[in-house]
């Protein structure tokens, strides 16, 4: 993995950057509070004599910062988000405010969209069945899985998924981010302990803070932080009361798609053995794209499934479709069937989303054709690391791990964050940019996300272009 | 505030600000240096101590809004590496203020004035006082 | 273009940009005379 750290000058420039942009930010506040340039912000009547529901500062960022360079977010497609799409063009009059579409659109190689192994296709086996899915049971179940929303297809969707990452049971959720959100509170409660890494997603976040757990952050991929504060921590016990505690439990990403590492499960597991925690792991990018079967970090580092207590992950990113699993024993799969609150409120899998996963996991595992899975992870894999290989050479400062098929490249200062995304989409490269506060304040970064998809000829002009504008940006900062 | 190069940032800003009053002819350098004291710590009382809450969303339904930047740094832990950055550096610029004023007494009454200004809200026993 | 993007003048509107180079023209301009007469 490579961390290389930003240059004193560049960090410097940065924040005087941000400074202005501050600066400016309360200048146009000021001018628009006193009615001296057009104001389109929602304004609430400051007599009716309610608490007011915007606390201005709050969106004091997005209003002067972020509304400025909006333009290279959110972008509408008109196509399949595979290795090329179609962007709906827009413009807007008023700096940001509004947006208006054009009526063209521009074709565009797509390294912004999670499409780890190319399945994300509206053509081909996995379209077609998805499509017999949707004759045979309808688009939707209207019902939870503790009711009327159970099909045959989830039951068989949930034995692949234990069987493709070789637990002995597994649950699938219609939504990612609800598979963290809505599980880890039926895991732990109070009175247990959860150690999170500083870099996890919000909807671990979100989790953890549902379950009422005390919470702890370890440096991001840390293991020796970690260990300390395993020790510590069991060592206080309980605040205040100091008892041990009911549970502790570790939680983790495969792979961190901001930073483009990979976490260090060996380590995690050694501790988690020493220590008596459970480890939850979140496989949401690294399943399906890492590891020479495709079963994720755990095959990456040829480690045993059954050492980590809780697997989950999502089919969001590999498999072309949506929605999340967890899978591990089926005393604790059993468990979260009946408690989870995903299965009681949440309406089940939508069936042409669920056939999508059961297809594409079986290309991966070729039980209809051996070599079409062989084929898509190769690409990935060999794709990534001449992708990252390549930047690196140009002399672009890359984070992360050479296997992970998230490639971040640093831009640091914050008008480059807009002019890579547009120079780069002028020149038919769609990628995605990153700043404060999704990233620390001066590591704002471009994030190449690679595809089982993309030819050899579609990376090296991917290359090309980035080269130029690296060079018009003058982006090659890495000593 | 513990990022890299953000205390040589602040370091240059401040130099620079003094350097902006230095460069009006109309204005002593005693004076150069009170204004440079002066506006450095009504700027940071405002930013540090008034500001509360965060410029963006946060995940963490609300519990910070109603805290001064000064208390959600380092997750309010006391005495940490940027609060006695923060705490000294308001010092040196009063000091050096004084020295270039030569000691008068006018001068010595707005820095002092407003070096308290950016003391006293910075004590541990004033956290989350309002 | 390098200019702008370091200052990130390039994400204010005109009449920011404006403002921002008429506020440090003004600041060498002082800081040039004030040098000349302190030499």
């Amino acid at each position: 993995e490579s961390f290389e750290e930003t240059p004193l000058i560049i960090a410097i420039l940065t924040y005087l950057g941000y400074g202005i942009l501050i600066v400016f930010g309360h200048i146009g506040d000021f001018l628009r509070k006193w009615n001296v340039f057009y104001n389109p912000l929602v304004t609430e009547k400051v007599e009716s004599g309610f608490v007011p529901l915007y606390q201005s500062f709050e969106s004091f960022y997005t209003r002067n910062l972020y509304r400025r360079i909006r333009d290279c977010w959110n972008r509408p497609i008109s196509s399949v988000p595979g290795a090329t799409f179609e962007i709906i063009d827009r413009k807007t009059s008023d700096r940001g405010w509004t947006f208006h579409f054009t009526g063209t659109t521009t074709k565009a190689l797509n390294m912004g969209s999670y499409n780890y192994l190319g399945f994300a296709e509206n053509k081909g086996r996995c379209a077609d069945e998805s499509q017999q899915a949707t004759e045979l049971y309808g688009p939707s179940t209207c019902s939870t899985r503790h009711e009327l929303g159970n099909l045959s297809l989830h039951k068989e969707l949930e034995s692949l998924v234990a069987e493709f990452i070789g637990v002995e049971s597994a649950i699938a959720f219609g939504m990612g981010f609800a598979t963290n959100s809505m599980n880890i509170p039926t895991l732990v409660g109070k009175g247990c302990l959860i150690l999170s890494d500083e870099l996890n997603h919000s909807s671990l976040i979100l989790g953890a803070r549902l379950s009422g757990a005390v919470i702890k952050t370890f440096k991001h991929n840390n293991m020796e932080d970690l260990e300390e504060k395993l020790k510590n921590y069991i060592i206080d016990g309980q605040p205040h009361t100091h008892r041990p505690w009911k549970k502790i439990l570790i939680i983790v990403e495969g792979v961190y798609s901001m930073e483009g590492s990979i976490v260090k499960l060996p380590e995690v597991i050694r501790l988690k053995k020493k220590y008596k925690a459970y480890l939850y792991l979140d496989e949401a990018h690294s399943i399906g794209a890492l590891g020479p079967r495709g079963r994720g970090v755990v095959d990456y580092w040829g480690c045993d499934p059954k050492n980590v207590d809780i697997m989950m992950g999502t089919f969001t990113k590999s498999f072309g479709s949506a929605g999340g699993y967890i899978g591990g024993s089926k005393k604790l799969i059993d468990f979260i069937r009946l408690k989870s609150h995903s299965a009681c409120y949440a309406s089940s899998m939508s069936p042409p989303v669920a056939q999508q996963i059961i297809s594409s996991m079986k290309v991966i595992m070729g039980v209809n054709d051996p070599a079409e899975g062989k084929k898509r992870l190769g690409q990935l894999a060999w794709n990534s690391r001449y992708f990252r290989r390549r930047l690196q050479e140009m002399g672009f400062i890359i984070y992360g791990n050479i296997d992970s098929p998230v490639v971040p490249l640093l831009l640091f200062c914050p008008a480059k964050i807009a002019a890579f995304s547009r120079e780069c989409l002028k020149r038919g490269l769609a990628t995605v940019v990153v700043g404060f506060p999704a990233t620390p304040i001066i590591e704002s970064r471009a994030r190449f996300c690679l595809s089982g998809a993309h030819t050899k000829e579609m990376i090296d002009t991917a290359l090309e272009i980035i080269d130029d504008v690296g060079s018009l940006l003058s982006l090659k900062y890495s000593r | 505030f513990s990022s890299r190069g953000m205390w040589v940032t602040y370091i240059l800003v401040v130099a620079f600000i003094h350097y902006v009053f230095l460069s009006l002819p109309f204005l002593s350098v005693a004076m150069a240096w009170t204004l440079t004291n002066v506006i450095h710590n009504m700027l940071m009382f405002i930013i540090l101590h008034i500001e509360k809450g965060t410029p963006f969303e946060t995940a963490d339904q609300g519990k910070f809004r109603y805290r001064t930047v000064w208390e959600q740094l380092d997750y309010g832990i006391q005495f940490s590496p940027s609060r006695k950055f923060l705490t000294i550096v308001p010092i040196i610029l009063f000091f050096l203020a004084s020295f270039y004023t030569k000691y008068d007494y006018y001068h010595f009454v707005f820095n002092s004035g407003s070096l308290l200004l950016v003391l006293i809200p910075k004590l541990p026993q004033l956290d989350g006082v309002r | 273009y390098q200019y702008l993007l370091i200052t990130a003048l390039y994400m204010l509107e005109s009449w920011e940009r404006t403002v921002f180079n008429c506020f440090l023209l003004f600041f060498l301009s002082m800081a040039t005379y004030t040098a000349y007469v302190f030499m």
